[in-house]
């Protein structure tokens, strides 16, 4: 019998501390522990590594104070490109997908990638009809179209035409 | 990005990432998230490894499998090959971090970045969380 863990991340695009009040910070650390009750609901009840890890991942995808799917940013043509990935340590299992924007968790395209095709990888246009016929919620682009991102979209790009230097924070760059 | 690793009560091990990239990149660039071995890797026998950061640098550096191999082969702690791993990248002009757990004991959340979303939670069930450095 293993001892059941747990670890999350939201990016290493975090706000400089200075950067940061406090309502800002609390808002990131309640966002944290919804994810890792998520998972740890799986774990708990002995359920798999694998299902921990994709719940704890969607979680953190609809929030769109991390910088995947919901708060996803934006590339320099204002469109949205997401990437996922998952590995099953048990079997080697692995699916992942790339260049896509429609599946409301990324997190579960790349696992109908790895259950449900006989790939590892599936990058864009393919990837978006194969996934188009598995049971996953698809949304408008609207719906990740989160003013926030905007404004770090115009801010970017502004920079870049004036030829100032890249001075941005982590937050700005990661995303 | 964002990501999540688990070990269940049978030893499993799992990881999984997700992200859209930075702001204003290349229409058609990938970073690492979705390459195995590089954002996100799993085998039971070694770790299971989710990162996040400059994604050409830790697709370049095969990140996440070269922690797996320096604890196969090496035979590192978790905690010495994650944290060397975000160390040799950062002298590579790699910033970022990530997460990893093995098969046994606590998670790893080695960063060289100003922070890091991250958490994680024991089989004492309680939940930590942190950004910066604190």
């Amino acid at each position: 019998m293993a001892e059941p863990s747990l670890a999350i991340h939201g990016g290493a695009g975090t706000l400089p501390l200075t950067g940061m009040d406090p309502a800002m910070a609390d808002a990131h650390h309640t966002a944290l522990r919804a994810a890792l009750a998520a998972g740890w609901k799986v774990l708990s009840k002995s359920g798999s590594a694998l299902d921990a890890v994709t719940v704890a991942v969607m979680t953190l995808e609809d929030d769109d104070l991390f910088n995947a799917a919901r708060g996803a940013v934006f590339n320099a043509d204002g469109k949205l490109e997401m990437d996922a990935g998952i590995m099953s340590g048990r079997d080697r299992a692995a699916g992942a997908v790339a260049g896509i924007c429609g599946p409301r968790n990324p997190i579960l395209a790349a696992r109908a990638v790895m259950e449900h095709s006989e790939t590892v990888l599936l990058a864009g246009r393919g990837a978006e009809e194969f996934l188009a016929a598995q049971d996953i919620e698809f949304q408008s682009f609207d719906y990740f179209c989160t003013e926030r991102r905007v404004v770090a979209l115009n801010q970017e790009l502004a920079r870049r035409a004036s030829g100032a230097p890249d001075t941005r924070s982590d937050a700005d760059r990661h995303g | 990005t964002v990501g999540a690793v688990a070990r269940d009560a049978a030893g499993n091990l799992a990881a999984g990432t997700s992200t859209g990239g930075f702001t204003a990149k290349r229409p058609g660039r990938v970073g690492d998230t979705p390459i195995i071995g590089a954002g996100t890797f799993a085998d039971n026998a070694t770790c299971a490894v989710s990162t996040t950061g400059t994604g050409e640098i830790f697709i370049r550096f095969t990140a996440a499998s070269e922690i797996s191999a320096r604890i196969r082969y090496a035979s590192q702690t978790l905690e010495q090959a994650a944290s060397g791993v975000i160390a040799e990248l950062f002298s590579n002009g790699g910033d970022g971090g990530l997460i990893a757990i093995g098969r046994a004991g606590p998670p790893s959340l080695p960063f060289n970045s100003s922070g890091m979303y991250r958490g994680f939670v024991l089989s004492d069930g309680v939940f930590r969380t942190a950004i910066h450095r604190e």
